[in-house]
């Protein structure tokens, strides 16, 4: 960092008489969680040129997909459940083995290694019939989706954004590290987070979606949709914030997870294992 | 050691011969990238740069930069631009003409817009040797990665809504700024 050259401003920040224990000085609400934020001022944080933020995703709550402009870090202190991440420019490698209208009809409350199992079988040569719809329903097909759990860490590069969704029975607890005095972010010492759906909520109306700052017209251009549904994307009269409930069973292609991973077994080793 | 290295090192790259188009659609437009991995030097740098040409009616598929700053240089011809900040405010929305300048900063959501007969030319500078984009709409783009599922819960649409998102929009970065025949056949083609 003191290669890149640290602006004036910031060059008697690291003058720190004594530390302190820090908390949250600010949360954030949504629906189906909340995320509590670090004061990025504090001058311990503005020396270590960080900021914290702590999601708290409530069972079945959906943090919608987000981005920042600089490097984060982030490890799950409890809970678990599935997250997906953007990468540009990467294939739609996971897919539906059959269409969603089946899905829903005969596969809700099952379990959800069982439900990743059972499309895996019969997903080969069937990449031809994906994103289409016909008399057999409609098959879906994303980016990769991975299954997340207490004392894992995660890394998301700047500018890609990242979903989260509490398969769990008690709520799902991130806390991350966004280093916005890395060279990738290239904007000020303020964390920023970009989101591509949802909004601010109550206690932040003025914070829109990304897509909301457009005019509706150009979105239904580029999307190829109809001006009507592309004002559905700008979120405009959604107050639920950035976590959200989902309603029914959220139903995403993944693989199945070992049953190993599963049992609490894989993290204390009883006393005849090495 | 210097004479062979540092002396002889390239430090010029044409950037605006249509051959040489990272992206073109004929009636459209091409874009051309220059980078570390085209001219090493900017690896130093850590600089990079883009040029574009669209023609009439057409548009860049709304995107952001992001790791890196954009400084857009319009050369010739004018073309309406908006840019969205990370509170979803739309922070520009201008004809933008040769000889004017419009700052990207990195995550912002921008779109590039021709109308009419007008044709748009421009030189991007970024400030990172390799500038990423992330897409907002189209093949590659970031709603099209999401599973149908995440997209219905945020925007609160259905099922057959939140397929014509992901998939209507085959291009992956320049496509008509209006619909019509012409435009699906190409569709098709180049699906």
């Amino acid at each position: 960092r003191q290669s890149f050259g640290v602006p004036p401003q910031l060059q008697n920040e690291c003058n720190l008489d004594n530390l302190d224990v820090l908390q949250p000085s600010e949360v954030i609400k949504s629906e189906a969680g909340r995320v509590e934020l670090w004061d990025h001022n504090n001058p311990q944080l503005r020396c270590a040129g960080v900021s914290i933020a702590r999601f708290i995703i409530e069972e079945g709550g959906l943090y919608l997909p987000t981005y920042f402009s600089s490097p984060k870090i982030s490890y799950v202190v409890q809970g678990m459940g599935i997250r997906g991440v953007v990468v540009p420019g990467c294939a739609e490698t996971f897919m539906d083995s059959q269409p969603i209208e089946q899905q829903q009809q005969g596969q809700e409350g099952e379990a959800w290694g069982q439900q990743g199992q059972q499309r895996q079988q019969g997903q080969q040569g069937q990449q031809g019939q994906q994103g289409q719809q016909g008399q057999q329903g409609f098959r879906d097909m994303h980016q990769k989706v991975e299954h997340v759990r207490h004392g894992d860490i995660i890394a998301i590069a700047p500018g890609s954004a990242q979903w989260v969704y509490n398969t769990g029975k008690q709520p799902l607890i991130i806390v991350a590290l966004f280093d916005i005095a890395n060279y990738q972010n290239q904007l000020d010492r303020s964390p920023r987070s970009f989101r591509l759906a949802g909004s601010g909520g109550q206690e932040q109306q003025q914070k829109g979606n990304m897509l909301s700052g457009f005019d509706p017209k150009i979105l239904s251009q580029a999307l190829k949709i109809d001006v009507r549904l592309a004002q559905e994307l700008q979120n405009q009269k959604d107050s639920r914030g950035n976590i959200v409930l989902v309603k029914g069973p959220f139903q995403v292609a993944r693989p199945p997870l070992r049953q190993k991973y599963e049992s609490e077994t894989w993290r204390h080793p009883g006393p005849q294992d090495n | 050691g210097l004479e062979e290295t540092i002396c002889s090192m390239r430090t010029h790259e044409s950037i605006d011969d249509p051959a040489r188009a990272d992206v073109y659609k004929p009636n459209l437009g091409r874009l051309t990238t220059v980078n570390s991995l085209t001219l090493p030097i900017l690896q130093f740098l850590k600089l990079s740069a883009t040029r574009g040409i669209l023609q009439g009616n057409s548009m860049v598929l709304p995107k952001y930069n992001m790791n890196a700053n954009e400084l857009l240089y319009a050369t010739a011809g004018q073309a309406r631009i908006q840019v969205v900040n990370d509170n979803g405010e739309n922070v520009l929305d201008k004809q933008v003409q040769k000889g004017q300048l419009v700052v990207l900063p990195q995550g912002f959501a921008y779109v590039i817009h021709s109308q009419g007969n007008n044709n748009f030319e421009w030189i991007s500078f970024k400030t990172n040797s390799n500038a990423m984009i992330s897409a907002l709409a189209g093949r590659t783009s970031a709603l099209r990665a999401l599973p149908l599922q995440v997209l219905t819960n945020a925007y609160q649409i259905s099922l057959e809504e939140a397929r014509k998102i992901k998939f209507n929009t085959l291009e992956t970065t320049l496509t008509h700024a209006s619909g019509g025949q012409q435009q699906y056949i190409e569709q098709i083609v180049e699906a």
